[in-house]
């Protein structure tokens, strides 16, 4: 089954999944996005967390209107040379609450098919909603091939659930490329402080049998930004796994 | 409109609330039990956050069987002093992933109708999905004066959603006591470290007209747990609050 015209074949889709709400899912999924760009490469995010789009908000963007063409495709929002498209700016998320199956699937439609990415994109990364659902799932039916990777924090709280929700992607056929395990320790003069705990991250990879990709430390924003880090971890992570 | 007869007049029901996962709701309701029930309080929870039931890990109860009487109804689990249900301990919780609706309104009525709580209890606390939903909605079915805490994180992604979910149970006409700001900061050697930005309880309350309960730091749990924190904080809140 072949990906929707408006992906092209040479984009890496990159979902970006976890079990439980809060564990950075979506400020991973923008920090690597930056890290990306420094690399030179060209990337697109799908807001697909459609009950709690939190992207706008991590990228400054409130009331914005997307353009489309004739044809009522709609391009994508560009911001700080990354495209982005969320339920946030088709419409009220509170309306959204209350969607269940088709409309979800509506929504992903635009998205991947009614959505003008630029042609040249390198990445496509899909911030999904954590656990595995309706999103989860459809997403294969419009990229057979997405690959995952899992976000969990050091807590059992949060890896506990991390690993069912990487055993329910593997059941529905996505491959789980890894696990990065987010908030793993503060640092403050030389002393790392793990705050939420220890091991998660590496737990959830052995259970699941799949990499544990690294650690992203507590940090505090780069200036001019309140959810964008150093991003040397971020491009750490990439030159090993994903480059 | 009644309550079910299974909770008695006396019993104060609150319901523990947020914009998004991972703010520390189940945490802060864990804590919340334990500092009641050191006040002399005798406390049930009812673990109605169905997809993201985390209370039986923060309360160390795994593989936990349900007993019941001879009439179908069924007794709440005993741990350290507080009575717990939870969707967890009725059925595999990858199996409710899918469910909506109808069932879940099920599930409420098993908590609230057919759970023989204790007689004599003084609060049964509530801990809700993230956001405003089915679960919401229908706890107002069963215990039409519910009263709401609000949880949030400083972070202006939490106190956003949280603003929202805040709304919405207005909407529903759910009174919202108050908002807890929740690791509103890490202290190391007398330092406060904001490490999750600042203001964000603050500006929900403002913007929903409701009390600003008070801050929660990231604290280190106590020897013997991994969830339940020193009880200084959440003993202050519910001596201004709610005794
Ligand atoms: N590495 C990090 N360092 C500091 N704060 C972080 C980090 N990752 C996430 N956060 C903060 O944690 C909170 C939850 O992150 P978010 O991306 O909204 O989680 P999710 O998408 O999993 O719900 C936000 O306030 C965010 O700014
Ligand atoms: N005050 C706190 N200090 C330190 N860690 C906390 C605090 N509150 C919550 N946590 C941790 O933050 C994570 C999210 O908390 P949780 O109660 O699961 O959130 P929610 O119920 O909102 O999804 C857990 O790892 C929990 O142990």
């Amino acid at each position: 089954q072949a990906r929707p015209d408006a992906i092209k074949k040479q984009v890496k889709v990159l979902g970006i999944a976890s079990g439980k709400g809060g564990v950075g899912k979506s400020t991973v999924t923008a920090n690597l996005a930056f890290a990306l760009t420094s690399l030179g490469k060209k990337v697109g995010i799908v807001d697909a967390d459609i009950y709690g789009a939190n992207l706008p908000k991590i990228f400054d963007l409130d009331d914005v209107e997307l353009d489309g063409d004739d044809s009522g495709k709609i391009y994508p929002i560009k911001k700080d040379g990354i495209e982005l498209v969320s339920t946030a700016f088709l419409m009220d998320p509170n309306k959204a609450l209350m969607w269940r199956g088709p409309m979800l699937g509506k929504l992903l439609k635009v998205f991947f098919e009614e959505t003008i990415w630029n042609p040249d994109l390198d990445y496509l990364l899909i911030d999904l909603p954590p656990g595995t659902g309706d999103v989860m799932m459809d997403v294969k039916n419009f990229v057979p091939d997405v690959k995952l990777l899992l976000i969990t924090t050091p807590h059992p709280s949060a890896s506990h659930i991390a690993i069912k929700a990487g055993f329910g992607a593997l059941e529905l056929k996505e491959e789980v490329i890894g696990v990065i395990e987010n908030m793993s320790y503060f640092e403050v003069d030389g002393v790392r402080h793990p705050i939420f705990g220890q091991g998660g991250g590496k737990t959830v990879a052995e259970k699941l049998g799949v990499p544990f990709i690294g650690q992203i430390p507590i940090a505090r924003p780069v200036s001019g930004h309140h959810s964008i880090y150093s991003q040397t971890e971020y491009i750490g992570i990439l030159y090993i796994n994903l480059a």
